[in-house]
């Protein structure tokens, strides 16, 4: 797995 | 943040702004599924416990804080509330919950970046907002004439998603590095179950007609 991006939407 | 990302907010937050407004000044919750609220209440918990442990901005924690307060509202309206209690027709909405929790749930156990508690419900919680509509559009289907508020409401949650589209395809085109497989499928997935809606809607607009569902 690539990481994905902090959960910064809502 | 983006302006596509804000409109998107900003259109969420209306459509349940809509949505109390009916229900308060008509004092009827008419054709609204408390099932579709139900749902909603547990991704907004689910996907927000990082309020516990992570902060990002003001704004994400207000929005985060508003989007469970007020479907815990609209739930509470709806089966403790005198008057607008009475008007809740428990039995056009029957769609079988369990039928889209369970699923999304073994998905969420399946597919995941993270095999944890906090990531997994996570995951759960994005798999879940993308069919939680369905019992709301089954009984706007079944609801004759639907009445403006509530076809509003619909029309501006499904809205939303297709702002959070743009959102996407603006950060993948602003941001190296920038990707969410799991956010965006689901999310394609979850607009793409509002286009027959947004058909009958925007008909019925133009013709001026009262929004009817064909069955």
């Amino acid at each position: 797995y690539r990481e994905e991006p902090a959960h910064d939407e809502l | 943040m983006n302006i596509f990302r804000f409109a998107g907010d900003m259109t969420h937050l209306l459509s349940i702004i809509v949505l109390l407004l009916k229900i308060n000044a008509t004092k009827s919750c008419a054709g609204v599924s408390l099932k579709t609220q139900e749902l909603y209440l547990l991704v907004f918990v689910t996907r927000y416990l990082d309020l516990l442990y992570s902060y990002i901005s003001l704004y994400n924690t207000f929005m985060k804080l508003f989007f469970i307060c007020s479907s815990g509202c609209v739930i509470w309206y709806i089966r403790e509330h005198k008057t607008v209690s009475q008007t809740y027709d428990s039995a056009q909405d029957t769609f079988r919950v369990l039928f889209l929790a369970c699923p999304c749930m073994i998905l969420a156990l399946t597919v995941n970046h993270d095999f944890t508690v906090t990531e997994v419900l996570w995951t759960f919680s994005i798999y879940l907002e993308a069919v939680a509509i369905l019992p709301q559009l089954v009984l706007l289907q079944r609801t004759k004439n639907v009445d403006t508020l509530t076809g509003n409401y619909v029309f501006l949650l499904g809205g939303y998603r297709a702002l959070y589209l743009l959102n996407w395809i603006y950060r993948i085109l602003t941001e190296p590095g920038y990707r969410q497989w799991i956010v965006w499928i689901s999310g394609t997935i979850q607009t793409a179950i509002y286009c027959d809606f947004f058909y009958y809607y925007i008909k019925s607009w133009r013709n001026n007609e009262r929004l009817s569902l064909p069955s």
